[in-house]
C-alpha cells in the first residue's frame, strides 16, 4: 500500500481495506480515515509514506491511553477472569499466575467455574504447572461460595494474589449476568473494591461483536482490565481500537499462544506495528 | 437497522424526481457498511455487492414504489441463496462404522459440538461413539468423557501419552468390533497457520477415512474466518461447516464469508451450551440477523 507516491482516491480505498480487514471496524475507520483525509486537504500530508506514519501515530495515541500494566496495590488482591465461552480465561489464568509467582508473589488459584464439564480440572492442572496454591468444591456448588472460601483462606494464610476463573457466559444471558453480578456482591464485601481487579478476556479472532461484550460486561460489573488472546493466530484483534477509543480500559496482557510462558504486557507500539 | 437506513436514503432521493443509477449506488453503499459492520469480510462484500448491483440498477427497482423495499429483497434473496444448501444433512451413508471428525480454532466449541451430535444421533436411531482425539489441552479427554457420562453415550478410552492419529485408528477398529454405527471425533483446537498440526488433522482423515469433516466455527469470528475456513478447507476439504454460539448477539457475518470462500453447507448451529442446542442450519433466518 505505501510503496506508491502519491495520495489519490485509490490509495485511501486500500488503507481502508487494510484497517477493515484487521478487524478495526467501519465506524473507527472513517474516523480516521476523515482524520487523514482533512489532513491531506490542508496540504499537510504529501506523500504515502507521510501516510502511512500519521496513521500509524493517530492509532498509536488512542492505544496508548490503554497502556496501563497490572499493579498488585493491595493484598490480598483478587483477579476475577471474566468472559464469554472459550476466549481463554482458564488458560490465562495458568499464564499470569506462573508471571506473577515468577515476580515473587504467592498466588491462589480459585475455581470459579463450577458448571462447565472438566473445568475444575482443567484449572487444577495449571495450578501444578504454575505451582501455585487451588481451592475448589464439588462440581456445580455455588462459585459464590468458592470465591468466599478463597478469600477467607487467602486472609488466613498472607496469600498475595487470589486469582478466580469464572464460566463463560454470552453477555446476552441475563441470569448468568445475575449470577456473575452476585460473586462480584461478595468479593467486594469481603475484600473491598480497591482489593479486586476485573479482568475481561477476549478472543483476537473476534469480530466488532467484542465491542457488545465490553459494554454490556463493563455495565454490568464495571471492567478494569482487558486481556486479548490468540494473537498468535492470523487475526490483528483490531478491535481493540475502537474499545479503547470508547471506553479507555486498560489493556494488560496479550495472549500469544497455549503454552505458560505466551503472556506479554500489552505494548500499544507493537501492537499498532503489528496491524501494518 | 438496515431496512431503515435504505428507506432514509430512498426518501431524500425521492426530491429529486426518478431513480438514477447513481442513487442507487449511494444506497448500495449503506448495503456495503451494513455488511462489514455485520462482520462479512471486505472482498465477500465486494463481490456480494457486485452480484446484486445488476439487479438493483434494474427496472424492478427504479420503476418501484417502494424502491427501498425491492432493493432488501433482491439482498435477502440473494443472501439466501448463497448460504442455502440441498446438501446439508450429514452424510453417513458409508458401512459403519461411518466417521465425523470436528475441527477448528481453539474454543470455538467443538468438544462440546461432540456431544451435541453424538445426542443428534442416538435420538436419530444411531449408536454413537465419543472418540477423545485432543491430548494437548488439559483435562480435554475429561471433559469429553464427562459429557458422554451425563449423554450415558460411550467414550472411546484414550489418554495423553498416545498419539491422535492412532488414537482415531484404534477407535475406528473398536467400533467396527463392537457395533458403533458412528465415530465422532473431537479433535484439539489449533491455528490453521501451524503446519505440523494441520498436517495431524490430514494424517487422522487419511487413516480413518470419515464421511463427515465438519468445520467448527465461532458465529462471532470477524475478517479472519475467509482465510481460515479457506485453508482449513484447502488442506481437508471439509464437507460442512458448524456454526456455534448463535444465541448471542453476533450479526454472524461469518457465515456468508465462509459460505462463499469454500462453497460448503453450513449444517448445523449451536445455540447453547446444553447438549440438546443443536439446530439445523437455516439461511432465511441468518439472512435476517446478518442484515440486523
Ligand atoms: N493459540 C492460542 N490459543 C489459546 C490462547 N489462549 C487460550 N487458548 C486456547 O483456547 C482454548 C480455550 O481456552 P480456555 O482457557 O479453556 O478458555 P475459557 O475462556 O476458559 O473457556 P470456557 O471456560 O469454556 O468459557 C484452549 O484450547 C486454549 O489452549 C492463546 O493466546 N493462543
Ligand atoms: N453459548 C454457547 N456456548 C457454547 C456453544 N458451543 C460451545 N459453547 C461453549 O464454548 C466453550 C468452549 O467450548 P469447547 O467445546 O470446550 O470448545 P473447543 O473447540 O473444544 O475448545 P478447544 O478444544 O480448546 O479448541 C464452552 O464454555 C462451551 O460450553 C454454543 O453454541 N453456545
Ligand atoms: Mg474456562
Ligand atoms: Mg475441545
Amino acid at each position: 500500500v505505501f510503496g506508491k507516491k502519491k495520495i489519490d482516491a485509490e490509495l485511501l480505498e486500500e488503507l481502508e481495506e487494510l484497517l477493515i480487514t484487521s478487524d478495526l471496524g467501519v465506524k473507527t475507520v472513517q474516523k480516521l480515515i476523515a482524520s487523514v483525509e482533512d489532513k491531506v486537504s490542508r496540504k499537510l500530508l504529501n506523500d504515502a509514506s507521510e501516510l502511512k506514519n500519521t496513521l500509524k501515530e493517530d492509532i498509536y495515541q488512542i492505544l496508548a491511553g490503554d497502556e496501563k500494566p497490572l499493579e498488585i496495590t493491595k493484598k490480598p488482591y483478587l483477579v476475577m477472569v471474566i468472559g464469554i465461552n472459550g476466549v481463554g480465561k482458564t488458560t490465562t489464568i495458568g499464564k499470569l499466575a506462573s508471571q506473577l509467582k515468577a515476580e515473587g508473589k504467592s498466588v491462589l488459584l480459585a475455581a470459579g467455574d463450577t458448571f462447565r464439564a472438566a473445568a475444575i480440572e482443567q484449572l487444577e492442572i495449571w495450578s501444578k504447572r504454575a505451582d501455585v496454591g487451588f481451592i475448589r468444591q464439588a462440581q456445580n456448588s455455588d462459585p459464590a461460595a468458592v470465591i468466599f472460601d478463597a478469600i477467607a483462606s487467602a486472609k488466613s494464610r498472607g496469600i498475595d494474589v487470589i486469582i478466580a476463573d469464572t464460566a463463560g457466559r454470552l453477555h446476552t444471558k441475563v441470569n448468568l449476568m445475575e449470577e456473575l453480578k452476585k460473586l462480584f456482591k461478595i468479593a467486594r464485601r469481603e475484600l473491598g473494591e480497591d482489593h479486586i481487579e476485573t479482568l475481561l478476556v477476549l478472543d483476537a479472532t473476534t469480530g466488532q461483536n467484542a465491542v457488545s461484550q465490553v459494554k454490556i460486561f463493563h455495565k454490568e460489573v464495571g471492567i478494569t482490565g482487558l486481556v486479548v488472546t490468540k494473537l498468535d493466530g492470523t487475526a490483528k484483534g483490531g478491535v481493540i481500537v475502537g474499545i479503547a477509543d470508547e471506553f479507555k480500559i486498560p489493556v494488560r496482557y496479550i495472549g500469544i499462544g497455549e503454552q505458560i510462558d505466551d503472556l506479554r504486557v500489552f505494548n500499544a507500539q507493537d501492537f499498532v506495528d503489528a496491524l501494518f | 437497522n438496515l431496512s431503515d437506513k435504505l428507506h432514509g436514503v430512498f426518501k431524500k432521493l425521492k426530491g429529486h424526481g426518478k431513480l438514477t443509477e447513481s442513487n442507487i449506488k449511494a444506497t448500495l453503499r449503506e448495503v456495503k457498511l451494513a455488511l462489514l459492520e455485520a462482520d462479512v469480510n471486505f472482498k465477500v462484500v465486494k463481490s456480494f455487492i457486485d452480484e446484486i448491483s445488476q439487479k438493483a440498477l434494474g427496472e424492478e427497482v427504479i420503476l418501484s414504489l417502494t424502491p427501498a423495499q425491492q432493493i432488501i429483497k433482491i439482498i435477502n434473496e440473494e443472501l439466501i441463496h448463497i448460504m442455502g444448501d440441498e446438501d446439508s444433512d450429514l452424510n453417513l451413508k458409508a458401512v459403519p462404522p461411518v466417521g465425523i471428525m470436528l475441527v477448528g480454532l481453539q474454543g470455538s466449541g467443538k468438544t462440546t459440538t461432540c456431544g451435541k451430535l453424538a445426542n443428534y444421533l442416538r435420538k436419530h436411531g444411531k449408536s454413537p461413539l465419543l472418540v477423545p482425539a485432543d491430548v494437548y489441552r488439559p483435562a480435554a479427554i475429561e471433559q469429553l468423557k464427562t459429557l458422554g457420562k451425563q449423554l450415558d453415550i460411550p467414550v472411546f478410552d484414550s489418554n495423553i501419552k498416545q498419539n491422535p492419529v492412532k488414537i482415531c485408528k484404534a477407535a475406528k477398529d473398536f467400533a467396527l468390533k463392537n457395533a458403533y454405527d458412528v465415530c465422532i471425533i473431537d479433535t484439539a483446537g489449533r491455528l490453521h497457520i501451524d503446519e505440523k498440526l494441520m498436517a495431524e488433522l490430514k494424517s487422522i482423515k487419511k487413516k480413518v477415512g470419515p464421511t463427515e469433516v465438519l468445520f467448527v466455527a465461532d458465529a462471532m469470528t470477524g475478517q479472519e474466518a475467509v482465510n481460515i475456513a479457506k485453508t482449513f478447507d484447502d488442506i481437508l476439504d471439509i464437507t460442512g461447516v458448524i456454526l456455534t454460539k448463535m444465541d448471542g448477539d453476533a450479526r454472524g457475518g461469518a457465515a456468508l464469508s465462509i459460505k462463499h470462500i469454500t462453497g460448503k453447507p453450513i449444517k448445523f448451529i449451536g445455540v447453547g451450551e446444553k447438549l440438546n442446542q443443536l439446530e439445523k442450519f437455516h439461511p432465511d433466518r441468518m439472512a435476517s440477523q446478518i442484515l440486523g
